[in-house]
């Protein structure tokens, strides 16, 4: 999902 | 992944890197605000509570123990260390940092993906990132002098946020579902605050002169 997208970075 | 990304996130483990080389080779911390380290290990246990439970890669979840256990490491050697701590610049390290939490805190709370515990500490820490190294270059201006180590180890923490800009506007064309407005903007600001340091770090290495910013 878009969130889940958002959050692969550091 | 993409190059500009990592080149960012290498760029901002060189920076951790020559803080802990200035810290551990000199046995001082002059120079260096531990107001910003203070906030900057907030930044990583607000950013990181998924931790545990959501597994990106392997290098996601090695390079968010490294940032966290780094960043603690160095508020408790400038804390507690008897020898570190002596060196520690008390008296010009006076910015009121608690403005600056409890100001990201409270855009937080209004400007979030969406109204839950993690996303509010998530944007509060990209918030809070963004203005967590004013103590550090308010007394850079106020000691005058800066030690190479120094300069260079705030000269990484900018080059990070920078490139990090190029890999969102990378994954921007790249990507369908991409929109990270918050982490962009507040990126944006990051990166401006350096302006006028990367102004004065480049003169001083086209003169090869000292680092001197103006008080």
């Amino acid at each position: 999902g878009l969130s889940s997208s958002l959050k692969d970075e550091l | 992944m993409n190059i500009f990304r990592f080149a960012g996130d290498m760029m901002h483990l060189t920076s951790i890197l020559v803080l802990l080389l200035k810290i551990y080779a000199t046995k001082s911390c002059s120079g260096i605000s531990l107001k910003t380290q203070e906030l900057y290990a907030l930044v990583f246990l607000a950013r990181y509570l998924d931790l545990f439970t959501d597994f990106i890669s392997v290098y996601n979840t090695i390079m968010k123990l490294v940032f966290i256990v780094s960043s603690t490491a160095i508020v408790w050697c400038m804390k507690r260390d008897r020898v570190v701590r002596r060196s520690y610049d008390k008296q010009l390290d006076t910015f009121r940092h608690y403005f600056l939490l409890a100001a990201s805190f409270a855009l937080a709370l209004l400007v979030n993906e969406k109204f839950t515990f993690q996303e509010i500490f998530w944007a509060f820490s990209i918030y809070l990132e963004a203005v967590a190294i004013l103590p550090q270059l308010v007394l850079l201006q106020r000691s005058g002098n800066v030690d190479n180590l120094t300069g260079q180890y705030v000269f990484f923490l900018g080059a990070y946020r920078a490139f990090y800009i190029l890999n969102w506007i990378y994954r921007y064309f790249t990507e369908t579902h991409f929109s990270r407005w918050i982490a962009c903007i507040s990126g944006l600001v990051q990166t401006a605050l350096y302006a006028d340091f990367f102004y004065y770090y480049y003169i001083s290495w086209k003169n090869n002169t000292k680092l001197k910013l103006p008080a």
